[in-house]
């Protein structure tokens, strides 16, 4: 089981088609400050079905969507894509690439496919239950969020984890 | 249900305290389980109300975070530094990542606090990790950067959009 | 007491969007009061529903900030990266320091998601106001580093103690 | 007005009496993590009479004290004294040089001193008042409070600088 690639379009800075190709090892990503790095981690959170607009720094749908600029109109969609390689079978669906795809209009509407399939939001959550907790993307200024908790709400992780 | 929180809390303690001293090169840490009608022990500074682990039936509340520094006496974790803080909830993340390999994990400037020679104990944890989790990590910082296979530079356009370029090492070092 | 929360307001709103243009290099971004019967600003994305400053007479209820860094359009400040978000705070300290000049100022790390250009107007911006204010900046930051006129360095000894040494910059070039 | 030096003993890390003096233009402090640079922070709010433990990272006096270590012993006493050059009369009292300290003991106990004469709290926060409000000591990761805040909180900082 691995990350393949990640495509985004019309997502937040992401106004172009973007493809990130992930290999084995560690990928840095880096760049100036309000490039889109942060915005590619939003990316993935948001194909994976997050809900809560405030851990995506925003408050509605319709600011996820490329709002334009000076010399570019805005987005009327946005849409992304995640693929993985399953040939071990860790996702429960009897395919060898699993590519899970979101896509939201200005209206708020979301629509979520599972290898082009449309599907609905839970079993986009189903599916991508082994692929791990909420502690698999650390979120920038939150690193040390385990230590502020309280020991009750920090046994939560550990639930996650089990 | 509650069998699998207990074995995978002592799996986790176990490989916590390993991560802790590989990050800081040396010092100690424990997680320790709080229990209903235990006083906390981050409140008192680390010393252990409790008895005996096993026979302990007392429905288990929360989980405390006790860390000693090398060279350090052991504190309540509110005293640590920026970095110490840093380090100790990776310590946390890699424990809990070796218990169960996720296949990938995204960190977005969990460096930023570090200093060098931190910086260089993380890139060794994290290599030694990218064998079972693929890590995209989001830095500014040339010593993490060291670690990667896979390099790519964000930019953005004249347009308000995003670019993506993909970088070789070399690259980005000649740019400085 | 109004009267001089609103002298204070104005004075700064207009040295906010000075430093804010100042630290980004170009873009532009507003103070704005926020009164009772006003939807927030800052849920309507920078959009004002406000008539004619003056004469608006309905108590002042908050202060919102509009930021639009140099190349974007105008968005929930939520939205902003967290270098960003650094410069735009630091434009706001520093507009409160022009208005009214603090003899010294503590920055701890305040630079630590800043890139490298960022780094270099933050340290413009505190060269320029440190005739009037003494800035004492903990950093880990060498372009930070460079607008020191005195450098201390701290270290843990073995004894578990913290030590001071004064340092010259040069010397701390030659140590990497 | 402008800040001398400040002496540390026996506060947090500093176990042994310290010494920094202050000179015009920018101080950098740098060291590794967990040397004592945010500790020489909170030693300065500490001795303006800051009363917040949050604010000092602990939950009682007691923790301000050096805890000692495996090759040292504890400090009974913690002291701070923070001098200013005052000829242009800024504080308000008679004095070209004026020293703020403060005392505790393990026990919790804590003196205060203008110019070594025994005073009370109140007394070093109304002759430090016009050192400028909350906003002039930025603790380590609250570098964007003032974003964070609500506009109803925000508006405090105003008042604070009016
Ligand atoms: N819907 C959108 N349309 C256009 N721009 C957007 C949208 N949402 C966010 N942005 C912009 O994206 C930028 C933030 O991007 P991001 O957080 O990815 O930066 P970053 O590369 O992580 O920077 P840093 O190094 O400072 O953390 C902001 O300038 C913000 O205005
Ligand atoms: N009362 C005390 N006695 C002894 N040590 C203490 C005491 N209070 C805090 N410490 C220690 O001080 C250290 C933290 O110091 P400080 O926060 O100043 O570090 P720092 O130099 O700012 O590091 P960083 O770069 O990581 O922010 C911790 O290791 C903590 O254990
Ligand atoms: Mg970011
Ligand atoms: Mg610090």
């Amino acid at each position: 089981m691995h990350l393949k690639r990640l495509e985004i379009q019309g997502f937040k800075t992401f106004a172009s088609r973007t493809v990130i190709d992930f290999r084995h090892g560690v990928t840095a990503i880096v760049g100036p400050n309000g490039s889109g790095k942060s915005n590619i981690s939003d990316a993935v959170r948001w194909v994976m079905g997050e809900q809560s607009f405030a851990t995506l720094r925003c408050k509605r749908t319709e600011e996820l969507l490329f709002s334009g600029g000076p010399r570019r109109a805005p987005a009327g969609l946005a849409e992304v894509s995640l693929t993985f390689d399953n040939s071990d079978r860790l996702l429960p669906l009897d395919f060898d690439e699993v590519t899970f795809t979101r896509r939201a209009t200005r209206a708020g509407d979301n629509e979520y496919f599972i290898n082009r399939a449309k599907v609905r939001l839970r079993d986009i959550l189903e599916a991508s239950e082994p692929l791990g907790g909420s502690y698999t993307i650390i979120n920038q200024g939150l690193v040390d969020t385990a230590l502020t908790l309280r020991p009750e709400e920090r046994r939560r992780l550990f639930e996650d984890a089990a | 249900m509650a069998e699998r929180f207990l074995t995978t809390f002592e799996a986790v303690a176990v490989e916590f305290e390993r991560s802790f001293t590989q990050l800081f090169g040396g010092g100690t840490a424990q997680l320790r389980l709080v229990r209903e009608g235990d006083d906390s022990q981050e409140a008192n500074n680390g010393h252990s109300a409790n008895g005996a682990f096993d026979f302990d039936k007392r429905p288990v509340t929360g989980v405390e975070i006790i860390a000693r520094p090398p060279g350090k006496r052991s504190q309540n974790i509110s005293l640590l530094s920026g970095g110490e803080r840093t380090l100790t909830a990776a310590a946390l993340l890699l424990a809990i990542l070796r218990v169960n390999p996720s296949p990938f994990c995204i960190l977005d400037e969990m460096d930023a606090a570090l200093d060098e020679s931190n910086v260089g104990r993380f890139r060794e944890a994290l290599l030694e990790m990218s064998e079972r989790t693929q890590f995209i990590v989001i830095t500014h910082n040339r010593g993490t950067i060291e670690a990667a296979s896979t390099l790519y530079g964000i930019s953005m356009g004249d347009d308000s959009a995003s670019r993506v370029i993909s970088l070789k090492l070399e690259e980005l070092v000649e740019q400085d």
